[in-house]
């Protein structure tokens, strides 16, 4: 069975030796402060406070013979990439590292580092996509079969009077109320022309306010 | 258009805040550390030092007036929380968080987060399974048709010899060598019974090692 070594306790490398050890496979984990040793000790047998850039303190606590280490080193940037030097030059067959930014990772990957993680970006990236997805157009259920649009005024809408007669015949939806330069407006007349930069709020069917979204998205790409 | 805040810039806040920016969107940035807002301003216009804890402080930024907001503190736990609540104390409808452990996220889910992100987590997740699925069977390419596996020897070979013939019969590869009791064995005869905790190694062509690894894994599932 494989055996593996982790290096550096902080919040990832503590959640990548914890996940091992209850996977029940043999995993040394390595970190120069004692605190993170104790703290580990409770899941993890072979616990061992060293300074990762110490060559024969990585021999002696037998890390040369795993055969897959992960160094979870972040912040400390020479430290992490001094210890991937030393992993690469005991012998150990694959190196996976924790890198903060794309050079770190590339510095990593040269220097040996088969596999770079960059737990903080991409967990970053995840949700920043979640939270641009929505932020031109958004619904919101008024009842199983009504739904209320608020989107800001697309190009295809700039000029049209918010009485327009094209948003019932075009589109089944019905304007009921809009902000123009931060001031909503819910008496609408003819003169209330949408410009940009305005949020229109429309009323409408299920089907019909989700064909609307589909457009809108579509006629923006 | 939504606005965003996001506080306190972590790696991960950094790289939220530093996303949204990059996406065009408008994003109020707040630490209340002065080196982390100096850094952000390069990306972020709306970079504010503050204590995220301060109902005051947040709403004299701005910060109750976003629709969605990020709160990226994961160590300090006290401050993660309090912020979360002063967010939600001002009115801002939507709140992300990070959380570092399970018990945390669910303190903010219950007190108005309404998604808990664990960036740690995830990404330590993600590499243990990556680590493990290939503890007990890995397989060496030796040419374009021949393949060597190195397995620990399975429960449905415990008690067969390494020289049996239902190696070549039922499996189609050929033992050439096995670790027993930490010491490799290459030179093999008829009493080499293979046992638990036994390492063995196997020659054949590529389709029959491929073969041998899908029968070992759904057997030993
Ligand atoms: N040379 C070293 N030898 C051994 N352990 C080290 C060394 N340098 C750093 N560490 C340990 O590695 C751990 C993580 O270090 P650091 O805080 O730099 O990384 P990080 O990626 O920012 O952490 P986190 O995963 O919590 O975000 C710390 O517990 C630290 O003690
Ligand atoms: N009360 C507060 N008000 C404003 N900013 C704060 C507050 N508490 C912490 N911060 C800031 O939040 C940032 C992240 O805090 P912390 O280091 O506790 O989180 P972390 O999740 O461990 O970070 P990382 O994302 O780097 O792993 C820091 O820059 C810190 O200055």
């Amino acid at each position: 069975m494989k055996q593996f070594a982790v290096i550096g306790l902080g919040k990832f490398g503590f959640h990548v030796a914890k996940g091992l050890a209850q996977q029940g496979v043999h995993v040394i984990v390595a970190d120069k402060n004692e605190e993170q040793i104790r703290e580990i000790s409770e899941y993890v047998q072979d616990a061992i406070t060293l300074d990762s850039t110490d060559i024969r303190a990585l021999s002696e606590a037998g890390i040369g013979q795993v055969d897959v280490a992960v160094v979870c080193i972040g912040e400390n940037i020479e430290s992490s990439i001094l210890t991937v030097m030393a992993l690469k030059e005991i012998g150990v067959p694959t190196i996976f590292a924790k890198a903060i930014t794309r050079i770190h990772g590339q510095i990593l990957s040269k220097i040996g580092a088969a596999r770079v993680v960059y737990p903080e970006m991409e967990a970053a990236k995840k949700i920043v996509k979640t939270m641009v997805k929505n932020i031109h157009y958004e619904t919101i259920d008024l009842s199983i079969t009504m739904k209320i649009a608020k989107l800001d005024v697309p190009y295809f809408w700039v000029g049209v009077s918010i009485l327009s007669p094209l948003f019932e015949s075009n589109y089944c939806v019905k304007p009921i109320a809009y902000k123009h330069q931060g001031v909503w407006q819910t008496t609408l007349d003819n003169e209330d022309i949408l410009e940009v930069g305005d949020i229109l709020v429309v009323i409408g069917d299920n089907a019909h306010i989700e064909a609307l979204s589909k457009q809108y998205k579509n006629k923006l790409e």
